[in-house]
C-alpha cells in the first residue's frame, strides 16, 4: 500500500473506522451503484469519488532519446520532467487528480521524444481506465502498459510503468490538516495558538462570532494545553464539519465550498493548495498533451503557478488553438491546423475588410481552387500524398479500422472517402428508432433551438432556418426546431450516415460559395457560411421524430457532395447516406 | 464540410452533455453511431394520443 509514512500504525489501531482498502472499495461500490449503465450520464453531477495519486515511474523505449511523458485526464494535462538521453527513461513523477463519479476516468499517457530546437514528437501513447485499474486487487498498484504506435495502434513502441491508487480519505484529511497547520503556524512550533486558530477560521471565509471561535478552540483543544495540534485540528474539522460547515470558501481560489460535502471540500482544498504552491512533482495547467509538449509553454509554466480552478478557458474561435472535447475519453484535445492557416482564416473571415475582398471575386477563386483541387486529387499522381497525410495526422487516423489496405487507393480522393471495416462504428441502441445517433465522425455542436445556436455559435448576421433549408423545405416546425451541426475535419472519415430511421423524401440542391466551415468562419459576424455555401438538403420522414432535414454542406476544397441513397429509399439509422470529397 | 440536421420543434431531446458543451461554445468530438438524443416526451405523448384516437371500441 501507499499510506503516508506519517500516518502511523497507532492511529490505525485507535481509529474505529474500517481499513483503508475497505473504505476505498466501499467508495468504488457506491460509485458503481450510482452509475446506471442504461442511463446516459451527464456532466452535471459533481459527485467526487476521491483523490487518485498517479505516478509515472519509468518507460522502456526502443531507441535512445530525451523523453517526456504527459498525463491527460478530462480538461487537464500534466507533464513530467525531460529525461536523460536513454532508452529507459525514469521520471518518478506523481500527480494527484480528482476522480469523479460521473467525470472523466479514462487517462491518457503520451510519450514524446524531445528536441532542443524543433517541436517535440509524439512517439507512443496508452489509455488507462482508472476506475478499472483502481478496482483491481493489487498490492503494489503497479501497472506496466504497452505504448501504442500513434499511427497504428496495433503496434507497440515500448512500455510504461505507472502506479495509481486511491488516496485514503482519512489520509487526505490528515494531510490537509498538516498543510493548514504549516501555513497558519507562524511561530513554527507545530501547534496553533488561539490567535493563529482565529486567522485560520477567518481564512475559510467563516463569519462566526468571536465567542464561537473561542468555543471551537476550546472544543478542538482536547488535552487542554492551550494549543491545537495536527490531530486535534483534524478531529475538529472531521467532527465539526459534520454538524455545520467551518469551511465556507477555499482560501486559495475563493471557490464557495458549501455546494460540496465535507470530503469533497477537503479534496478541493488539498488539490488547490498543492497546485497553488507548486507542490506537485508533475507540472500541470496544460489543456492538451500537445500544448504540454510545446517548448515555449513549458517555459511559461515554469514562470507562473496558477490554480487549475480559475483558469479561464477560451473556446471556439477566440482561442489561439481550436480545442475540442472528446466525448469518448472526456478529454480536451487540440485540433491540428497550421498556424499560418489560422492567421489567414482570421484575417479573411473575421474582418469586414477580409470578407469584402472575398466578395470581390474571391468567391469564384475559392470555387475554382476547389475544382482544381478535385481534379488533382482524382489523379493517379495524388496517391503519393496519402502517406504524408497519414503522417501529419498520425495520432488521429486509425489505419487498423480502414476497410481496404492502403495500396488499394489509386488516388487521394479514394483514400479520402475510405470506408471502414464492419463494426468499427457501433450504432447505439440499434433496435430503437426513438433514439437518434451521430451522423458523422466530427466535431459536434447541438442546440435546442435556433435562437440558442445563434446565441452560442453561429454568428453570421444573416443566418436563418429558411436561409439554410430554402423556402420549399422550411416549415414553421423546422423554424423553431433543434439544430445539430456535425463539422468534419480533413483527417476524419468522410462518409456521413443517417441519424434516424425513415424514408428519404427529397433532395434539393442549393448552389453557393465554398467558404471554410471552420469555427473561425462560423463564429464570424461577417460570414454566413451555412446559408451561402453550396449544399444539398434532404428530408427524411420518420415515425418517431417526424421530419428531419439533413443538410450536407460543402466547404473550401471539399465541395463535392455525393449521396449513396435515393429518393424513396428506406434508410435505417446508422446506415451510410453519402460522402464528401475533394472538388468544387 | 459539414452536415446539419434540423429536427422539428420539440421532436428530440438532445443529450445534455452535447448541449452543455455547445453552450460553452465548445465542440464535442463524436463518432458515427454514438447516441445523439431521444425522442422528446412531448413528441411521444402526441404520438400516443394519436394512436389512441385511432383505436375503436368493438
Amino acid at each position: 500500500g501507499h499510506g503516508s509514512s506519517r500516518y502511523t500504525a497507532d492511529q490505525e489501531i485507535q481509529d474505529p473506522k474500517p481499513s483503508r482498502r475497505a473504505r476505498i472499495r466501499r467508495r468504488l461500490r457506491l460509485h458503481r451503484r450510482k452509475s446506471d449503465p442504461n442511463k446516459f450520464t451527464t456532466f452535471a453531477a459533481a459527485d467526487f469519488a476521491g483523490i487518485v495519486r498517479i505516478e509515472i515511474v519509468k518507460a522502456e523505449m526502443k531507441f535512445k532519446d530525451r523523453w517526456l511523458a504527459c498525463l491527460s485526464l478530462g480538461e487537464r494535462t500534466y507533464r513530467t520532467e525531460i529525461s536523460e538521453c536513454t532508452d529507459k527513461p525514469v521520471w518518478k513523477s506523481e500527480k494527484k487528480v480528482v476522480l469523479e463519479s460521473n467525470g472523466p476516468h479514462m487517462a491518457r499517457i503520451s510519450v514524446f521524444e524531445t528536441n532542443r530546437l524543433s517541436k517535440n514528437n509524439l512517439v507512443g501513447y496508452c489509455e488507462i481506465d482508472l476506475m478499472e485499474v483502481l478496482s483491481q486487487d493489487s498490492e503494489d498498484n503497479l501497472e506496466v502498459i504497452n505504448l501504442l504506435d500513434v499511427s497504428s495502434p496495433s503496434k507497440t513502441v515500448g512500455s510504461i510503468s505507472v502506479i495509481c491508487y486511491f488516496e485514503d480519505p482519512i489520509e487526505t484529511e490528515k494531510y490537509f490538516s498538516r498543510r493548514l497547520l504549516a501555513i497558519m503556524d507562524n511561530n513554527g512550533d507545530g501547534k496553533l495558538t488561539f490567535s493563529e486558530f482565529t486567522d485560520l477560521i477567518n481564512a475559510f471565509g467563516n463569519q462566526v462570532a468571536a465567542a464561537k471561535k473561542e468555543y471551537l478552540f476550546k472544543k478542538a483543544d482536547e488535552n487542554g494545553d492551550g494549543f491545537v495540534d495536527i490531530d486535534e485540528l483534524a478531529t475538529l474539522l472531521a467532527v465539526q464539519q459534520e454538524h455545520e460547515s467551518l469551511i465556507s470558501n477555499c482560501p486559495v481560489c475563493g471557490e464557495i465550498l458549501g455546494k460540496f460535502d465535507k470530503m469533497n471540500a477537503i479534496i478541493h482544498l488539498t488539490l488547490c493548495f498543492d497546485e497553488g504552491t507548486g507542490n506537485q512533482v508533475m507540472t500541470g495547467g496544460f489543456l492538451t498533451d500537445k500544448q504540454a509538449s510545446y517548448g515555449w509553454i513549458l517555459k511559461l509554466s515554469e514562470w507562473t503557478h496558477f490554480s487549475s480552478y480559475d483558469v479561464g478557458l477560451k473556446y471556439g474561435s477566440s482561442s489561439s488553438h481550436i480545442l475540442i472535447f472528446d466525448r469518448r475519453t472526456k478529454r480536451l484535445v487540440e485540433e491540428i491546423i497550421d498556424g499560418k492557416i489560422i492567421l489567414s482564416m482570421r484575417a479573411i473571415y473575421q474582418s469586414k475588410v477580409g470578407l469584402t475582398l472575398i466578395d470581390k471575386g474571391s468567391k469564384d477563386l475559392l470555387k475554382s481552387i476547389s475544382e482544381k483541387q478535385g481534379r488533382k486529387m482524382n489523379s493517379l499522381e495524388s496517391a503519393k500524398d496519402i502517406p504524408k497525410f497519414i503522417d501529419f495526422f498520425k495520432d488521429q487516423i486509425n489505419l487498423d479500422e480502414i476497410k481496404y489496405p492502403l495500396e488499394r487507393f489509386k488516388t487521394f480522393n479514394e483514400f479520402f472517402i475510405r470506408e471502414l471495416k464492419h463494426g468499427s462504428r457501433p450504432i447505439a441502441f440499434k433496435e430503437r428508432d426513438d433514439i437518434a445517433v451521430c451522423a458523422a465522425d466530427c466535431r459536434l455542436t447541438a442546440f435546442k433551438t435556433v435562437d440558442d445556436s445563434i446565441r452560442f455559435w453561429i454568428k453570421g448576421r444573416k443566418f436563418s432556418m429558411q436561409g439554410l433549408l430554402g423556402k420549399d423545405i422550411c416549415s414553421s416546425e423546422f423554424n423553431h426546431g433543434s439544430l445539430v451541426i456535425f463539422r468534419l475535419a480533413p483527417q476524419d472519415y468522410h462518409r456521413f450516415h443517417s441519424p434516424v430511421s425513415g424514408v428519404v423524401e427529397s433532395f434539393v440542391e442549393i448552389p453557393g460559395s465554398l467558404y471554410t466551415v471552420n469555427p473561425i468562419a462560423v463564429n464570424s459576424k461577417y460570414c454566413n457560411v451555412f446559408t451561402e455555401n453550396k449544399r444539398v438538403v434532404s428530408v427524411i420522414s420518420t415515425s418517431e421524430f417526424g421530419k428531419v432535414a439533413f443538410v450536407a454542406i460543402g466547404a473550401t476544397m471539399v465541395g463535392s457532395i455525393t449521396f449513396t441513397r435515393e429518393k424513396g429509399d428506406y434508410i435505417h439509422k446508422g446506415d451510410e447516406f453519402g460522402y464528401f470529397s475533394f472538388g468544387g | 464540410s459539414t452536415v446539419i440536421c434540423v429536427f422539428e420543434k420539440d421532436a428530440i431531446q438532445i443529450d445534455e452533455d452535447l448541449i452543455s458543451n455547445s453552450e460553452r461554445s465548445l465542440e464535442t468530438l463524436v463518432y458515427v453511431g454514438m447516441r445523439l438524443g431521444v425522442v422528446s416526451k412531448r413528441a411521444q405523448a402526441v404520438k400516443d394520443i394519436s394512436r389512441l384516437e385511432q383505436c375503436k371500441l368493438e
